[in-house]
């Protein structure tokens, strides 16, 4: 079973629509997926065509153990199930702030989960407090959704730096497995320089000790394509609203990327 | 003296590029400036050309009383006095919960200094935190930037309830002036449509007795364009970047609709 964590927290590089296309792909190919929506925003639960606003069993339920993972995921498509976020969630973190184990709570819902599953996908929400913290304590992998402009690469470090002390201090297992370029256009010159600059920084690191040392940078770029941004306004994935456009040969494209990855499993 | 708060818990949707532009463009004609980085990922500090590691005294250090902000501010171009964010800004979150007036830190500090400013505008992080709410409580007006995106549509109603709280229990002062829309490419029907929603919403409200019934959706769009993604990466302006451009036209237009609006001073 693959736990895999979207994370970036600049706001709007892809996270969500990355997390719902691929696990869409993937499902489609027979694997069983698990999305978890851990933004207090609920686009991925809005993204499927569920208004957060009738939830009962939450991820915030789950988090503050009122639930049980299994109790409150709700069958969404063929192989997927989904762990719905509430508008509640913002408050989980002030919640939490004092419990014990604080980081851990979703890991143990996951453990507990006793049904054959294959990926585990958790979206995160723009940010690196304890919601996210909770999806790095979860996860095995982290994928790093990022857009090709400056602003996006100010956090890289950062993020970096939270995974290192996650790492350290609440999940030995987690490694950074892979970034995705997203809303990718590469008529610019500057997508064409952010690329270079990425690759040449982890390049340099892959000597280190560190958990993106065997980081990938996907060979798939998810153009942009308005298209992507058309499908959740129908509650449907790209495959569903329109399989012939770039979106979802990116997508696609970028699912038989992650298969094709030797995982430590 | 116009305090604004540029507010969107949804990320990416062009908040800092168009705190810093707009900005850019009043100070250019004369008026003063203080521009105020609330977001832990110091976005505005950098596009501004100034290492957010660097920063002795910051949004931070005000936050939590220990500087005042005359002693903090930075004078970065004519006319323009910035307040620093500092990486340490995610922790004031935490620290400000359970402290009295949590919410109301920065207007004092606002009120406190006495020179004379024409401006002073706040750059918000991707959440409606408490570091949002300190922008809320000192800003008398807000202006949303928007993605015509359906995504962005989501969080406009959890924004606006959250802004009508803020009037009614911190800040009675507080009205929302203006929409932008971001990042803006007409040739998608898609933005149409949302478009349309946005000005039917709203107009359909103006009878009501709420904090947005006099909102202007400004009539210029901020198209987008790759030089307003470029500038940020020299620490330079749009205008100081490339002066003929779209995205110069555009933040200029914006800024003439900005002045040009009657407000209650
Ligand atoms: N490749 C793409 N081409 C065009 N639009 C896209 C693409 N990917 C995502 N979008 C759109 O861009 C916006 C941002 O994407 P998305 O919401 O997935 O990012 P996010 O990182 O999850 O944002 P947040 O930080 O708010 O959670 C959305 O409106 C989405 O529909
Ligand atoms: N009109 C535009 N055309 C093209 N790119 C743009 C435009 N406006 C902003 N951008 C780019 O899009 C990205 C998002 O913009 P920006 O960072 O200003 O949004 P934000 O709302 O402040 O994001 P966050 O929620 O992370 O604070 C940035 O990389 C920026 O350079
Ligand atoms: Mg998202
Ligand atoms: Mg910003």
């Amino acid at each position: 079973m693959r736990i895999i964590a979207f994370v970036n927290q600049k706001g709007g590089v892809g996270k969500t629509t990355t997390t719902v296309n691929l696990a869409a792909k993937l499902a489609e190919r027979g694997g069983k997926v698990i999305l978890i929506d851990l933004d207090p925003q609920a686009h991925l639960t809005t993204f499927l065509g569920i208004p957060p606003g009738n939830i009962k069993r939450s991820s915030y339920s789950v988090l503050l153990r009122e639930e049980s993972l299994e109790a409150a995921l709700i069958p969404v498509r063929d192989n997927i199930k989904l762990l719905a976020s509430e508008l509640n969630l913002a408050a989980a973190e002030q919640e939490l702030v004092s419990v014990m184990g604080r980081e851990t709570r979703l890991r143990d819902a996951i453990r507990q989960y006793s049904h054959k599953c294959d990926y585990v996908f958790i979206d995160c929400p723009p940010s690196l407090g304890l919601l996210t913290l909770n999806a790095l304590g979860a996860a095995r992998e982290v994928i790093i959704p990022l857009q090709a402009h400056f602003l996006s690469l100010q956090g890289l470090s950062q993020l970096l730096e939270t995974l290192l002390l996650v790492q350290s201090r609440i999940n030995p297992e987690l490694k950074v497995s892979g970034l995705v370029f997203c809303m990718f256009d590469s008529r610019t010159t500057l997508s064409g320089e952010i690329v270079r600059d990425i690759e040449e920084f982890f390049n340099r690191q892959r000597e280190q000790d560190n958990c993106w040392r065997d980081i990938r940078i996907f060979q798939t770029r998810i153009r942009r394509n308005v298209k992507l941004a058309e499908s959740p306004s129908y509650g449907r994935t790209i495959f569903e609203y329109e399989r012939n456009c770039h979106g979802a040969w990116d997508y696609n494209a970028l699912a038989d990327e992650l298969e094709a990855m030797v995982t430590g499993e």
